[in-house]
């Protein structure tokens, strides 16, 4: 039997939440270590990637691989019927076609239980390279969520320049043209509202904003965000889940031809 | 202008 609990059950609501606008169908693969799920978007243009470590729940029980396929519509749909401060169990049953999603309340006075019949999803798995990025910025998420909202007046795709400054995102398009320049933080009163580029060397990339906002979506999940960049290879955006996984999202640049 | 490229034009697959 499968069995995870997760004592903050909000956690795996703003997960879905972040990611069912970029990905219809997935599958959920339950190893001991863990539950992880990979899944690109339907042109292909950009990737999810997602670890929950067995520690980050309470009980987690995986006697056997399994692998749900889950509608991630329907699920959001159902994890909408779980108060924010619910316990959120996932249950599969040996040979089940099905997963249980169990709420509990804090006081464990209601109890909730949804049946969701799992569906046969043909996945690619891709290999991610490991890759020394060029430049690795943190932020705000929220920072990063209003950028991107803000270049989007402008135009559907975003140069990001990473210099020793700072980084900088800038927008194009037939109303006019606009940036948004981040200086590296000297002094903040919290880790989380700080801005920091790692560089390695000067890199600028353009993306489709379309899925930046998608991934911004996750923004709820982590204070901060990771934006990992190279020349001409996929960008890595991570949000961190807690102490116990990451959200990684992969989205491959637009290249000039 | 730049196109947009597929994410299996950086990444194999399994």
């Amino acid at each position: 039997m499968f069995e995870a609990r997760l004592p903050q059950g909000q956690i795996l609501k703003k997960l879905i939440e972040a990611v069912r606008e970029l990905v219809t169908d997935a599958n959920f693969e339950c190893k001991p270590s863990g539950l992880s799920l990979q899944a690109m978007d339907s042109s292909h243009v950009s990737l999810v990637s997602l670890l929950m470590r067995a520690d980050g729940f309470d009980p987690y029980q995986c006697d056997r691989n399994r692998t749900l396929g889950i509608n991630l519509r329907t699920l959001a749909s159902v994890l909408k019927c779980s108060s924010n401060d619910d316990i959120i169990t996932i249950r599969a049953e040996d040979d089940g076609d099905s997963a249980i999603l169990i709420f509990e309340s804090p006081s464990s006075d209601r109890l909730s239980e949804f049946d969701l019949k799992l569906v046969d999803i043909d996945n690619e798995q891709l290999v991610i390279p490991d890759t020394q990025y060029d430049a690795v910025v943190r932020m705000p998420s929220a920072e990063f969520q209003r950028i991107v909202r803000d270049m989007q007046i402008l135009g559907d795709s975003v140069t990001i320049a990473c210099s020793k400054d700072g980084v900088k995102f800038s927008a194009n398009g037939e109303i006019g043209s606009g940036s948004v320049r981040l200086k590296q933080s000297s002094a903040v009163d919290s880790e989380d509202d700080a801005v920091t580029v790692d560089l390695q060397q000067a890199v600028s990339l353009t993306f489709a904003l379309r899925y930046l906002s998608l991934f911004s979506k996750a923004a709820p999940l982590s204070p901060t965000v990771t934006l990992s960049f190279s020349k001409d290879v996929p960008l890595l955006v991570e949000f961190r889940i807690a102490d116990m996984g990451h959200l990684r999202f992969y989205l491959a640049p637009k290249i000039d031809e | 202008r730049a196109a947009q490229k597929s994410l299996l034009a950086f990444f194999s697959r399994q």
